[in-house]
């Protein structure tokens, strides 16, 4: 089963 | 004071059609260079990124940075009151608490104005890295539509798999499995019918079915779409905007545990 990653996972707070 | 006013209406009402699914509030940031929104949806699953350039409005006026938080629904509805092919111009005071939407007919004969109150939202704001993405596929956009829909009959996700063969979407589930493969066109009357796939190295992703389902709701705003991929990063869904700007979907993969 794949799990769902989230976007700010990804990118980085500014 | 900020004014925007843009004769072509009818694209603010296909944009905010395009957003209001995903998201329930956003902020408009409106500059001297134009309006940029973006904002995350309650999930943090996906992020849409859309930008109105100054010059595709036929007035553009910003004298100073302007943040305007809007109740998505609320702006949605009053954007419905306006007929297709309406003249739409937004107005807001600086520091105001408020904006004004105007429509006029393109007779003139009938003008009408909405005001709706603005909103103080604290919203993270992502830096998204420029990417040299790994595969690039520009396809009809009510093509990608159609295949997200008929493959969502299959199961929660679609694999997005990019070769040089081509680009391939499946999905499988408890009724059995489909399969979609796209090859690239050989030659087509019209630019916008052709499936053009660029790529670097061959890429499969995961995606889940309901964000790409919720990205197509764009689709009457560009009669392409693209599809930019790279291995565990995210999905760019990207559509433009007539000739005045363009959105973007950036979609989080699903990941084998």
């Amino acid at each position: 089963k794949a799990s769902q990653m989230r976007i700010d996972s990804y990118f980085t707070s500014i | 004071m900020f004014e925007a006013r843009l004769v072509q209406g009818s694209l603010l009402k296909k944009v905010l059609d395009a957003i209001k699914e995903l998201l329930n509030e956003a902020s408009w940031d409106c500059a001297d260079s134009g309006i940029q929104l973006q904002a995350m949806d309650n999930s943090h699953v996906s992020l849409v990124s859309v930008n109105l350039r100054a010059e595709g409005f036929d007035k553009y006026r910003c004298d100073r940075n302007l943040i305007m938080g809007m109740d998505l629904t609320s702006m949605s509805k009053i954007l419905k009151c306006a007929a297709n092919d309406d003249i739409i111009t937004m107005k807001a005071q600086d520091n105001a608490d408020t904006v004004t939407f105007i429509f006029e007919s393109p007779s003139q004969e009938k003008v009408s104005d909405y005001e709706m109150k603005l909103m103080n939202l604290d919203q993270d704001h992502l830096g998204i890295p420029e990417t040299d993405y790994a595969c690039v596929i520009k396809l009809p956009s009510g093509e990608f539509a159609r295949i997200c829909r008929d493959l969502s009959n299959f199961g929660e996700s679609i694999v997005i798999a990019c070769s040089k063969e081509g680009v391939k979407f499946s999905a499988a589930g408890d009724i059995g499995t489909g399969n979609i493969k796209l090859a690239q066109t050989s030659s087509v009357d019209k630019e916008e019918e052709a499936v053009i796939i660029e790529m670097q190295e061959p890429v499969t992703l995961t995606f889940a079915c309901r964000y790409l389902n919720m990205f197509t709701k764009a689709t009457p705003l560009s009669p392409q779409v693209s599809l930019s991929m790279s291995p565990d990063v995210p999905l760019v869904v990207e559509y433009s905007i007539g000739d005045i700007g363009q959105i973007q979907y950036f979609l989080a993969p699903k990941i084998d545990d």
